[in-house]
C-alpha cells in the first residue's frame, strides 16, 4: 500500500482550520 | 455572533498586542493583523466575551458545535496556547496562524506538525501515538479499516519514516520524511491567509497605521 498513517490522520476535520474563516 | 469593537476599546483587551509588533514577527502586514483582530474578536466573543479564545469557542468556530470533541482540534488549540494558560490570546493567535501562511517557512510548518503529532511531548512520534491518532480519525469518520490493516499501515509508515530503526520518529527523521512526502504539510497552509483583508475589511478601513510606514 502507498497510504501512510499521516495521510489518514490529515483527513480529520479538526485539522482543517479554514473553517475558522467561514462566516455564518 | 458578529461584533464590532472601536479602536478605543481595542487596546484594553487582555492579551492584545500592537499590530506593528506582530507584523514584524510574522508573514502578515499590519493591515492583515488588524483584519485578523476582527476574526479574533468574532471567535473570542462567541461564548464568553472576554477577548480570549476558550477551547469551547475554538471548537465552536471549527465545527459549529462547542461540544464536539476532536483530538486534532484539541492539539492545535494546545499549540496555539503558547503560554499554556488554557486560552488563546490575540498575539498567540496571530503568531500561530502565521505558521499557516503560504509564505511562512516550511521549516516552521514541519516543526509545528511534528509537535502536533508528538502527543506526549517526548520529542518523538512514537508508534503508540501514531496508532492512537489513526484510531481517533477512524472513530470520527466513516472510514472503516480492520485492526490488521491499521497495523500494516503503521508498520509501513514507520519502516519508511523511522530511518534509524529505533521504533520512534525524531524531528530529523520527520523533516526527511516530509521532504519526501510534501503532501503531509498540506494542512499547514491556509490560502485564506493570503487575502485576509478581503474577508475581514472593517479594520483595514479604519487602520491607524499605514503598512508603507513600517
Amino acid at each position: 500500500t502507498c497510504l501512510n498513517a499521516f495521510d489518514i490522520i490529515s483527513l480529520s476535520p479538526g485539522f482543517d482550520l479554514s473553517s475558522l474563516f467561514e462566516k455564518d | 455572533m458578529g461584533c464590532f469593537h472601536s479602536k478605543s476599546t481595542l487596546h484594553y483587551t487582555p492579551g492584545y498586542e500592537e499590530p506593528t509588533v506582530l507584523a514584524a514577527e510574522t508573514p502578515f502586514t499590519v493591515s492583515e493583523v488588524e483584519a485578523l483582530y476582527e476574526l479574533f474578536k468574532r471567535i473570542s466573543s462567541c461564548i464568553i466575551d472576554d477577548g480570549l479564545i476558550h477551547r469551547e469557542e475554538f471548537q465552536l468556530a471549527l465545527f459549529r458545535n462547542q461540544k464536539m470533541e476532536n483530538l486534532f482540534a484539541d492539539r492545535i488549540f494546545d499549540l496555539f496556547d503558547i503560554k499554556r494558560n488554557g486560552v488563546i490570546e490575540f498575539g498567540e493567535f496571530v503568531r500561530s496562524l502565521g505558521i499557516f501562511h503560504p509564505n511562512a517557512p516550511v521549516a516552521d510548518k514541519m516543526s509545528f506538525a511534528f509537535k502536533l503529532y508528538d502527543l506526549r511531548h517526548t520529542g518523538y512520534i512514537e508508534r503508540e501515538e501514531l496508532k492512537e491518532m489513526v484510531l481517533a480519525l477512524l472513530h470520527e469518520s466513516d472510514l472503516v479499516l480492520s485492526d490488521d490493516v491499521v497495523e500494516i499501515i503503521i508498520d509501513e509508515t514507520f519502516s519508511d519514516a523511522d530511518s534509524k530503526g529505533d521504533g520512534r520518529i525524531d524531528s530529523e527523521e520527520w523533516k526527511e520524511f516530509v521532504s519526501r512526502n510534501p503532501s503531509l504539510l498540506k494542512n499547514m497552509t491556509l490560502p485564506y491567509l493570503m487575502d485576509i483583508t478581503l474577508a475581514f475589511p472593517n479594520f483595514v478601513v479604519s487602520s491607524e497605521v499605514d503598512d508603507s510606514e513600517i
